[in-house]
């Protein structure tokens, strides 16, 4: 096999490497590897401007652009808006009651140490909508 | 001696993709 890249490419953020400190809004310090699907539902509810919405996946694909990225789409919220992200294909997003998976999980473990299962059409993602647009 | 190090603390939000605005009726 040919040796394949092991450099966090620069569009991966650094918060998603294993052991990266994450504050929650109640102020209390955890691990990125340690967080839960509580830890962001009782942090939204906390917080005075963002709600945690639920996007379900409803199609994956690859990128025309690039192999290493992925486009993403979602059913979000109970509008079910339509949204498409393109994303690295070890990006990893939080699945309800599961926890983080990425549409490459042997390349997010690889890059990032990040515990990871594959992301399916299906998964239901953590997402972030402003609570009231007035 | 082990001198401390400062560690870079993320914001949970800054974690979850931010992907639509909620519509309103």
């Amino acid at each position: 096999l040919p040796p394949s890249s092991t450099m966090v490419p620069p569009s991966l953020p650094p918060y998603f490497i294993k052991g990266s400190i994450i504050q929650l809004a109640d102020g209390e310090l955890k691990r990125v590897e340690d967080l839960k699907t509580e830890d962001f539902i009782q942090s939204a509810e906390i917080s005075s401007e963002l709600k945690i919405d639920s996007s379900t996946v409803e199609r994956i694909e690859g990128s025309h652009t690039s192999p290493n990225f992925a486009v993403v789409q979602f059913s979000v919220g109970e509008h079910r808006t339509q949204v498409s992200v393109e994303v690295l294909v070890e990006y990893p997003f939080f699945v309800f009651g599961q926890g983080w998976s990425s549409c490459c999980p042997d390349r997010t473990t690889q890059l990032l140490e990040l515990p990871c299962t594959k992301l399916s059409v299906g998964d239901v993602c953590i997402s972030l909508t402003l609570k009231n647009l007035r | 001696n082990v001198e401390p190090r400062s560690v870079p603390v993320f914001p949970w939000h800054s974690l979850v993709p931010f992907l639509a605005p909620t519509q309103s009726d």
